[in-house]
């Protein structure tokens, strides 16, 4: 078991070191094992410098650069192991335009190894979608499914 | 393997049978607020053999069949099935197509099935442990959840890399 | 004390009942004393049911719902009682297109009262505002404060 | 009353000495991600008497003095100062216009002033809860929090209440 974690710690790290700089047009970030001599209860500690910027406390960064290092951890998750199917619930509510495009071209990247079911009110996000399911409430409460075109009237609705 | 439909009926505002072909590799969701759209991810994760209410936003479990509307009355039951296309034998016990449904009563008792076989709440979990997508996988990122994985204490994100393991 | 509280109470009560509908286009919501008979302890509940639908726990409430309920509060809240100044930082993050211009056409109702300093990724948020202050980060890690017109060409952009 | 002028140095990531006047009724702020906006309102609360570090998102209130970039050395304080408006005489004790300044040093002394004197942070705080800002108002409502109003606890909703009366 101890193995197959530290194998798991170290294939994920240097995933997310590779996709860092690219989700944040640059800086640099890791992971480090908070007990590395002791596999079994280790802790996983995440360091993260923006770019320009020193690396500093998690607790400091911006909701959006959190977001993002959040949303790094997870395609590096995907890059390294077997993700069938991943279901995203507004994650990038808090990214600027900049970043919502940066998102949305890496998961093009990894939908051939998974299949994404994602939420979204970002016109980018929509985009990189290849079918757009809409759904709607009648006036009585009751949800329904209505299918949506990608055209450009429904884009620039939003 | 994907999730290639996904059916309900009576699951929170999903009052009539709905039903949703996810054909391709990404798929989106859009619609105004409190349309029903997060409704449709937490009916894939009861299917999934979810077990807790609070996790599905309910106080408890029950809270997720349809409750009436001003003019819908309440109903006394939700069943969520979805369908698997596995032709790419990742599950490698099971055949090109996996059909999992649950059904919940207003009792608070539960029903899965798999294949049509009435199986256990722990069975459901297995497989889909078996595919990669065990409760603490981070591929399920729930709505205002995806700062709270920044936060999240140190050792709280072993389960993560476990599940990689 | 008791007296004061709950004079306050039954006025932001009634105000949260007019502006309730008026930010969810229908439905209805008031607020309750958990224990009327104890002024001294009671908390304070919030029922809601937006449009059509019927009135559940507010855990049940989407996202979007929850946002637009706190900000209704916060508006009747203002709307009684004086506020010099109220800081919103993305709030409307969650809202859709349509709530965000409730969210916007509002906070011009208010303003007479109260000054507002709105930070928003939001265009109509953005057009509400008389005035935009933009923030930068020049490579070096260091903010910097640049005016920017409210012109097209920024909304564009966005 | 309104907040007609915000300057700071060296607060988070505002190295360098930095003024806005807040001259409308609506002021909106925006900028990409990581910019700086957040840290614009944590100097307005900081001002304002804000005791816990934690809640400027901070391990220790000294995490809000500049702590240098690649190319810019750290500094040993941080000043934040605001000008209020008090034409409207909101604040009875006062004139047209209150200079209210604090300077923390590394050593984690906070040193606070209105109108030139040196007073204690009960003094600023006492100021804003006359004019309605107490520390529960709802009138602030910092970044990700706007849906725990609804999650919060009944009793716990209280305070904003109280704050009216
Ligand atoms: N058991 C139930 N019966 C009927 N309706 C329900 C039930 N449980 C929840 N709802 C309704 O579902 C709605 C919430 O839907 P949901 O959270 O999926 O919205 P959403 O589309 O995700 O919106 P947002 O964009 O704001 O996140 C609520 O308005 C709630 O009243
Ligand atoms: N003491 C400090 N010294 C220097 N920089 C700091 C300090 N504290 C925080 N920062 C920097 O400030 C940045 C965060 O800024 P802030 O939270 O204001 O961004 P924001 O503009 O609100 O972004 P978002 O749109 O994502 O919410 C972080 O990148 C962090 O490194
Ligand atoms: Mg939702
Ligand atoms: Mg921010």
């Amino acid at each position: 078991v101890r193995y197959l974690f530290k194998k798991a710690f170290d294939t994920v790290n240097q995933a997310f070191q590779e996709i860092y700089p690219i989700m944040f047009s640059g800086g640099n970030a890791e992971l480090k094992l908070t007990e590395p001599e002791d596999l079994l209860h280790t802790g996983v500690e995440i360091i993260a410098a923006p770019p320009g910027k020193k690396s500093r406390s998690l607790s400091l960064l911006s909701g959006g650069e959190k977001s993002l290092s959040a949303i790094t951890l997870l395609f590096a998750i995907i890059k390294v192991s077997t993700v069938p199917f991943s279901i995203l619930d507004e994650v990038e509510a808090a990214l600027d335009e900049a970043n919502v495009d940066r998102f949305s071209q890496y998961l093009e990247t990894l939908n051939s190894k998974t299949q994404f079911i994602v939420i979204t009110h970002r016109r980018s996000t929509m985009r990189a979608a290849q079918r757009l399911f809409g759904v709607t409430m009648v006036g009585t409460g009751i949800s329904k499914i209505v299918s949506v075109r990608l055209d450009g009237e429904l884009i620039n609705k939003e | 393997m994907f999730l290639k439909t996904l059916t309900l009926t009576g699951f929170k505002s999903f009052q009539k049978k709905t039903t949703i072909d996810f054909d391709s590799r990404i798929n989106g969701i859009i619609g105004p607020n409190g349309s029903g759209k997060s409704n449709l991810i937490e009916a894939i994760q009861f299917a999934m053999g979810e077990q807790s209410g609070k996790s599905l936003r309910g106080n408890t479990m029950k809270d997720i069949i349809f409750s009436g509307s001003q003019t819908e009355k309440a109903l006394n039951r939700a069943k969520v099935q979805l369908i698997l296309d596995n032709s790419d034998r990742l599950l490698k016990d099971y055949g090109d197509l996996v059909t999992i449904s649950r059904i919940l009563y207003r009792d608070g008792t539960s029903e899965y099935e798999i294949n049509g076989q009435k199986v256990r709440q722990k069975d459901v979990q297995a497989l889909f442990f078996s595919a990669g997508l065990g409760r603490d996988t981070l591929a399920f990122i729930t709505q205002g959840k995806v700062q709270k994985i920044i936060d999240s204490d140190p050792v709280a994100r072993r389960g993560v890399f476990e599940e990689v393991a």
